[in-house]
């Protein structure tokens, strides 16, 4: 079946087939069924942050290559194992210190601009915020066909909070777009539009019992509950409470240029 | 070079005993067999996990980076919940001694020992397998800044602080200690 895959009549440019809206921003997703993406196992999806939208956190199932096309901004890796390096400034800790809040302290967060590409490693979660004024446009290039990825080929998005409503609305646009096309053999169905029943809370906390996650982050249940975001309709890209990421401020480009330099003295060294 | 490579290489590690790569007291102990830890499973492109939990102890909500996990129980009984990328539960049972529940890569599990504790076995498709936990010390909230978990999840600064540190262990925790503080207050 895999080699059948391959034999392409003829290519297309492809426009993207399904678009959904959320409440900071929108994705467009290339349909992973075209013959052109089974044949070389991706899948292509491409988001718009408006300013001061933030997409849920969330891993794949496969490494991803992540093209900022426009914009600037700022993105989080979660790297598990990794030690949270980056604390509140002191600002913050002065903050402390009068008792209005305490330091945070989280994983490193990296500004990026436009043209830079971003690689994200299979099961690696990660968000990004848009903290300029114009919107940041992504193109992401999704690896099903990875050795990392050991699942089947279909691209799956695991959000870690939220509600993301992608996939009905995907699956009714995609089975509009697809009526008449021809199917073929293909036993794959497209991830995004797979049906699953009404069911209105889909990030991973919810298949969890509130009991269960309540034990598992020393919470009591109704704190729990809430990691479950049962009623949220913003979608994948939300907007941030109060216009900004108060504690979030990576270093600028110059400083992570000042950084690479004397790294690069340190190895030369 | 067979002599020199293959021949003489390490087939065997002992996993039942008590030495642990991940321990707490109150909860229990894992340890993890690996390429770094007998080479030969490079070739094999598999490793292993032996995982004890006292009663009550939990293995904190993660999901497997890298690998499935094919888990066999040895002893005793734990609820296990299962969670798709729909955030659909896929298993939520209680899995028994001579029982085995495979846990597909990236899907989410966790696991709490019930009154006898729980003791498992679980291979994975990859020679130096990795979790990502949800909860405690080393995991992906926790490495968020706290401003993004409150937008994310809709909820105070105050709430973001509490999902992110209450949990100070990585990996195992224990549920009996805090149900008991929770009874005294």
């Amino acid at each position: 079946q895999r080699q059948n895959e391959c034999q392409l009549d003829r290519l297309n440019a492809l426009e993207p087939d399904s678009r959904v809206e959320a409440e900071a921003g929108v994705t467009e997703y290339w349909n992973s069924n075209h013959e052109q993406f089974q044949c070389a196992n991706v899948a292509v999806v491409r988001r718009t942050i408006e300013p001061n939208g933030l997409t849920l956190p969330f891993y794949n199932n496969g490494p991803m290559l992540v093209y900022v096309v426009q914009g600037t901004g700022i993105s989080g890796t979660l790297i598990p194992g990794c030690p949270e390096t980056y604390q509140e400034s002191q600002q913050g800790q002065q903050q402390q210190q009068q008792g209005r809040r305490s330091q945070d302290r989280h994983q490193k967060v990296r500004r990026f601009k436009e043209g830079d590409i971003i690689a994200l490693p299979a099961g690696v979660a990660h968000w990004c915020y848009n903290d300029g004024n114009k919107p940041v446009v992504v193109v992401s290039l999704h690896d099903t066909g990875n050795s990392a990825n050991q699942l089947d080929r279909s691209p799956r998005e695991f959000y870690l909070a939220g509600n993301p409503r992608e996939e009905q609305q995907l699956q009714e646009q995609q089975e509009q777009s697809q009526q008449g096309q021809r199917r073929g053999d293909r036993r794959q169905q497209h991830q995004y539009g797979r049906r699953r029943g009404q069911k209105q809370c889909n990030n991973v906390f919810c298949g969890f019992e509130p009991q269960m996650l309540a034990d598992a982050f020393n919470l009591d249940t109704n704190t729990a509950r809430k990691l479950q975001n049962d009623n949220d309709n913003r979608g994948s890209i939300v907007r941030v409470r109060g216009g900004d990421l108060q504690g979030v401020r990576p270093p600028t480009e110059r400083e992570e240029e000042e950084e690479e330099e004397e790294r690069r003295d340190y190895d030369t060294n | 070079g067979l002599e020199e490579t293959l021949c003489s290489m390490r087939l065997r590690e002992n996993l039942g005993n008590p030495r642990a790569d991940i321990y707490t007291p109150q909860a229990g102990r894992i340890s993890t067999l690996n390429s770094h830890n007998l080479p030969i499973l490079r070739w094999l492109q598999l490793s292993a996990e032996r995982g004890v939990l006292y009663n009550n102890g939990v293995m904190v909500p993660h999901w497997n980076m890298n690998a499935h996990s094919i888990m066999y129980v040895i002893r005793g009984s734990a609820r296990v919940q299962v969670v798709d990328n729909y955030g659909q539960s896929v298993f939520d049972d209680t899995v028994r001694r001579g029982q085995i529940l495979t846990v597909p890569q990236h899907y989410a599990v966790v696991k709490r020992a019930e009154a006898e504790g729980f003791e498992w076995i679980s291979f994975k498709t990859n020679d130096n397998a990795m979790i990502s936990p949800l909860s405690g010390r080393t995991s992906a909230i926790r490495a968020m800044p706290e401003d993004v978990l409150a937008n994310a999840f809709r909820i105070s600064r105050d709430d973001a602080r509490r999902i992110k540190f209450n949990v100070r262990e990585t990996t195992l925790t224990s549920s009996a200690s805090r149900s008991q503080r929770r009874a005294e207050a």
